[in-house]
């Protein structure tokens, strides 16, 4: 499977590290309403690049940060890191000589994010460069976020134009 | 540049008429270029249920829009399948038996692409290979909880 | 004038606040005046699911900004039940045991107004004491037709 | 019941005509996708006084008439009408002394649509004036679209205003 797995750690309400690790090609993610499944799609989202907090359900970027229950209190950082098998090499770009690729991303309540590739820190550019051509990214067609599956069709034709680009 | 554009814009459209009839049962669809420019033409959607006369998705019903999105961003993966693909309850519209003809899609496409899928629908939860379970046991801490089938089933009934 | 909006607006988010527990087995919600000046205040909507501590209605999850949703219809109903009330679809987001709250409700408020609803969702289907069947046996031609509760649920799942 | 029965004819799906009479409190539509049951509540909507095509998931109020199927040809004219149980007199208005009250609208392709109240011809207005105050109208709380129960706690706080002060 391409993607591998997934860390989370103070997002959202994945308050403690989580990892959560795909081993087939037909993963279901299933639970009560409000129980976090979507918080893991914007997870995705983040790390490979989203930048904007209205597209997470954020009022600001520190809102995908876990900030308390009745018993808990905030904490100081999120973090999210996800790990893909790339033995086919089609994640382009010098990393392509690695058989795996670990992007993850950081944000501190006071701050900017902070990317990694492989552990080695690096630019948002980065991210999105390795991504790039290969149909997925923070927006692509690639993920349908809650709700949204029929906008897609309801777009505007310069809008559906720039998604069908994305696949050249 | 526009050949490259109209090459993409071809294949994609071959595509999507092939898989509408395929998850309608019938019935027929295309994209349409909305100018003569290729360069800064829109492309709109056309959809025909079987049966049925008119061609303007604004018709259609939430069910049949859902449908036909799929089967759209379908033939979008068939050009460049992106590594994964991630649908969040995008069967939430439908009627079990198109249920059904979706899970029947994303099965025949998890052979080149890997699907991660959040859905409350029983059958859609069945075509899994893998079930990851999320509660909130702690009031808004989310967890995850390894579940097989049954359990599955029931968490998404309860 | 001032006094009517400030009558009418206390009276709904008093059972605002009542019914919003009750859907949801617990947490708490209110109505907001967003200026001072009464005549042309805003009203936002503040909701807290059970052990959260978000009030903010745009961390909500999908089924739980629909049940707030439906709190809040319900509320202005309470205050001035209209003849009749049609719901179409608004269980689409739900689990199964929210489905089984939101038709709780449904159920109660039926002794004082009219329920028309579409559904998918075998919980609520059950609910109904009148199955109206809508077929297109003529493909394209919507027909009325008698339907017991077995016949309605397989509808639903084909 | 206050609504006792639909009349539709030539509107939308229902090319034949058909009638829906409500016998309880709790009714409820069921059928496959595309089968026509938001069409229904688009019929009650239009007969209402709905005078915008884009709320009936339309491009010209035109389009409400059956525009035929690959079997059938396209019909000249829509017709709905509902009936109501006034007998406890709550429907306002010089009607208020009848126990039961029908509402009909007509729409040909070439023209106006034309309102009947009891069989009488009336304006639009005269529909308005019968719901006003009683929490019905063509967009009020009492008629929820498909898809659209989560924007009402997504509306603006302008127009959630006007949602609440149609209460008073
Ligand atoms: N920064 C945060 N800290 C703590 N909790 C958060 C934060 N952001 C969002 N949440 C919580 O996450 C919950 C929403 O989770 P999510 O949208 O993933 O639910 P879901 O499982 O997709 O549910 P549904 O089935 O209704 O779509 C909300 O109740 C919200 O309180
Ligand atoms: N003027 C018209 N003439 C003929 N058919 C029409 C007309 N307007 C709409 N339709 C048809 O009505 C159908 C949509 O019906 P409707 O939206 O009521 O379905 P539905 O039962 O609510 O389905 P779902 O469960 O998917 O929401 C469309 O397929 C469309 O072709
Ligand atoms: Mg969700
Ligand atoms: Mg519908």
């Amino acid at each position: 499977t391409p993607l591998k797995s997934i860390k989370l750690s103070g997002f959202k309400s994945f308050v403690d590290p989580t990892l959560i690790t795909l081993t087939s090609n037909l993963t279901a993610i299933v639970g009560p309403n409000g129980c976090g499944k979507s918080n893991v799609v914007d997870a995705i989202r983040w790390v490979i690049g989203e930048s904007s907090a209205k597209n997470l359900r954020a009022e600001s970027m520190a809102d995908v940060i876990f900030n308390g229950t009745t018993n808990r209190k905030p904490v100081g950082q999120a973090s999210i890191e996800l790990t893909f098998d790339n033995t086919d090499g089609r994640l382009s770009s010098e990393y392509a000589k690695y058989n795996e690729i670990s992007v993850r991303r950081i944000l501190q309540r006071d701050g900017q994010s902070q990317y990694f590739l492989n552990g080695t820190r690096c630019r948002r550019k980065d991210i999105l460069d390795i991504f790039l051509g290969t149909g997925l990214g923070p927006r692509s067609y690639s993920i349908i976020e809650q709700g949204m599956i029929s906008r897609i069709i309801e777009a505007k034709p310069e809008d559906l134009r720039v998604f069908l680009e994305e696949t050249a | 540049t526009r050949a490259k554009f109209k090459e993409t814009f071809d294949q994609v459209n071959q595509t999507f008429e092939a898989y509408f009839p395929k998850i309608f049962g019938g019935g027929q669809a295309c994209l349409e270029l909305t100018g003569d420019e290729l360069l800064d033409a829109g492309i709109s959607v056309k959809a025909q249920p079987p049966g049925k006369r008119n061609t303007s998705i604004h018709v259609l019903s939430g069910g049949e829009k859902a449908l036909t999105a799929i089967a759209l961003v379908f033939s979008l993966f068939q050009l460049n399948p992106a590594p994964f693909c991630i649908l969040d309850e995008v069967d939430a519209p439908l009627d079990d038996a198109n249920v059904g003809r979706y899970c029947n899609l994303v099965k025949a496409m998890s052979e080149k692409v890997q699907f991660l899928f959040i859905s409350h629908n029983k059958i859609a939860i069945e075509m899994a290979k893998q079930l990851c379970g999320v509660t909130m046991h702690e009031p808004g801490v989310s967890r995850m909880v390894a579940v097989d089938i049954d359990e599955a089933i029931a968490m998404a009934e309860s």
